[in-house]
């Protein structure tokens, strides 16, 4: 009785703090140092007893109460041409908003691309990345996956290190049309013809991206009925 | 004012917060929550006699009710509860391994009061 009254209270009490069950993740996610920065903050000014407005994050100038980091649940696409005529990566990033809830207003969201550490540096401005929004399903081609009708959004000659790109437009149009999240997709071309001693060393330095590539979505949201006061206040 | 007794409580059976640290994995929480690994929430507990309602932190409802159960022992004793509550920031991972951080309202208790 002790455990089934242990059982009902736990239910309740994550309805309170926004979860239908029991979470049982198979292992911890790598926390990023923003989301461990602003939660150490938030500790530090409580020991201190500071108030602070929990509804606005002041580390990212944005308003809200909620973030979330979701993870890419993509996949890269893989050609079998020879890589001189082929791109040095292909991926679809996928991100799976259903976990905002329709009552929340989303105020942020930030792609963050990890390419790794110094992956460029032997081979000047020879690469660029691009980011594009994919707008029509999927096609196979030969057992090559494609994307469908693209939109491009973003691209950066010689890209290094991390990438932030504000997607938080095309969250919102996920987030009221789920039927309209198909993905993103990233290409990393060659630009430029090369002779055969360099593209061994391309060949090297894509396969290492393709290892080292970290994608995760930063969403911030902000729930109103947990946030009239302060919004007033503001 | 004859007819009230005087009360006969001591010191450290008045209202007073009380530590409480509630770790998380005494609840196995820790699968889930990555930080913190617990927090010091607390709680009231004690007496609110009308003698010492006002000294208590009290409210001047908890001031009437005393009052009210001095003359009439069927009306309930006014309360220890908490007057001032502070917020937790909780770091956890969902089951579509998103790593969330929000923050609690109303989890620490601070002070006490009648």
């Amino acid at each position: 009785a002790l455990g089934q009254t242990f059982q009902f209270q736990e239910h309740a009490f994550l309805q309170f703090l926004g979860l239908d069950k029991v979470p049982s993740p198979q292992k911890f996610q790598p926390v990023p140092y923003i989301l461990k920065k602003i939660f150490h903050d938030q500790e530090t000014a409580a020991t201190i007893g500071i108030s602070r407005d929990l509804c606005y994050v002041k580390e990212l100038g944005v308003q809200g109460n909620i973030l979330r980091l979701l993870p890419d649940q993509g996949f890269f696409l893989y050609s079998k041409n020879l890589p001189q005529a082929s791109p040095c990566l292909q991926k679809l990033l996928y991100f799976n908003l259903s976990a905002v809830k329709d009552e929340e207003r989303l105020t942020m969201a930030q792609l963050g691309l990890d390419l790794g550490p110094n992956t460029y540096y032997h081979l000047g401005p020879d690469l660029e990345l691009v980011l594009s929004l994919v707008q029509e399903p999927h096609v196979w081609d030969r057992s090559i996956p494609k994307p469908g009708k693209m939109f491009v959004l973003q691209s950066v000659p010689w890209p290094q290190g991390v990438l932030h790109f504000n997607l938080l437009e095309v969250a919102k149009d996920w987030s009221n049309n789920p039927q309209k999240n198909l993905g993103l997709f990233l290409e990393i071309l060659v630009k430029g013809q090369r002779d055969s001693g360099v593209n061994f060393q391309l060949e090297d330095t894509c396969a290492r991206l393709r290892c080292s590539l970290h994608a995760s979505l930063l969403v911030v949201t902000l729930n109103p009925k947990q946030c009239h006061s302060s919004s007033r206040k503001r | 004012r004859a007819a009230i007794p005087a009360p006969k409580v001591s010191c450290k059976n008045l209202c007073h917060r009380h530590q409480l640290f509630i770790n998380f994995r005494d609840l196995g929480w820790h699968k889930w929550i990555i930080a913190p690994k617990g927090f010091m929430a607390n709680y009231c507990h004690g007496d609110c006699p009308f003698s010492l309602t006002t000294s208590l932190n009290g409210s001047n409802y908890a001031f009437m009710q005393a009052l009210m159960h001095a003359v009439d022992p069927a009306i309930p004793q006014a309360v220890c509860i908490p007057t001032k509550l502070s917020p937790i920031s909780m770091l956890y991972q969902d089951n579509d391994d998103n790593v969330i951080l929000r923050h609690y309202e109303d989890m620490v208790v601070d002070e006490c009061g009648c």
